[in-house]
């Protein structure tokens, strides 16, 4: 149920 | 060389036990100033923990240079679990070793034991992560919290978090059916019961209620949790363990399809 996002998509390396 | 004794052991016992789960190797770090630290993400870079035990909150830190151990979380609890629940427990490491070494000394010190766990190279990505005011700040019972996400797993995948003036309301829907759970804010001075919710803007986000389960493996080490959110943020829930340091994780939201 929904899209699951990537932490990496928030976050900065 | 790094070392440092935490009077009460059975606090990283327990804190291994609320990441163990979650990551299967990791690099602690141990830094002079800031204290013994992780942060990593789980396989899938869905969730991250950030722990931090502060350098004063040991009751013996020395540690000359920055340290990066890497250790096998599985293999760390394997030795944890043999320290007893009233130890003390010492760390130490030598700048250039390729081991831990866990010290148990029991309450009267008639029995000592040491283990030695061999260290490990891993390829960690550290994230930055930014500085944000959130929208929400909830403040609730830590067992309560626990209660909600176990209660909705077993009806549902994941958990719609909507916080308004009303309150907050956790709801989830399954093949059997829907549930919806609503806290308000009360005037408990037993600060145990609390549960405060400061409201910026109200915000509805949806999280997969695996991994919120996941964090309560946390419940142990402190009697309140921090559950922080904003509008298309990570949730961040927070657990503090008085004058001795933290456990963050952090959980990317899920969007409409």
């Amino acid at each position: 149920r929904g899209k699951q996002q990537n932490l990496k998509a928030f976050f900065t390396m | 060389m790094f070392e440092a004794r935490l009077t009460e052991g059975a606090i990283l016992k327990k804190v291994l036990d609320s990441v163990k789960d979650l990551v299967t190797d990791a690099n602690f770090e141990a830094d002079p100033t800031e204290g013994f630290k992780l942060q990593a993400m789980d396989s899938s870079h869905v969730s991250l923990v950030s722990l931090k035990l502060h350098a004063d909150g040991f009751a013996h830190y020395r540690c000359d240079r920055p340290l990066t151990m890497g250790m096998n979380l599985a293999n760390m609890a394997k030795m944890l679990k043999c320290a007893s629940n009233e130890d003390a427990i010492t760390m130490k490491a030598d700048d250039a070793g390729d081991v831990v070494a866990f010290m148990f000394e029991s309450p009267g010190q008639e029995k000592i034991s040491d283990f030695e766990l061999k260290l490990m190279d891993i390829d960690s990505e550290h994230l930055g992560i930014p500085d944000t005011e959130y929208a929400v700040t909830i403040r609730m019972p830590s067992a309560e919290f626990k209660r909600i996400c176990s209660d909705l797993a077993t009806i549902g995948d994941t958990v719609a978090i909507s916080v308004s003036k009303e309150g907050v309301k956790f709801s989830t829907t399954g093949d059997i059916g829907d549930a919806n759970v609503t806290l308000r804010q009360n005037s408990e001075d037993d600060k145990e019961k609390m549960i405060s919710i400061e409201l910026g803007e109200p915000v509805n986000l949806t999280f997969a209620l695996r991994y919120l389960n996941s964090f309560t493996k946390a419940t142990p080490l402190s009697d309140q949790v921090v559950i922080r959110l904003s509008p298309q943020l990570p949730i961040v829930v927070q657990y503090v363990v008085v004058d001795v340091g933290y456990i963050s994780y952090y959980l990317a939201p899920k969007i409409e399809d």
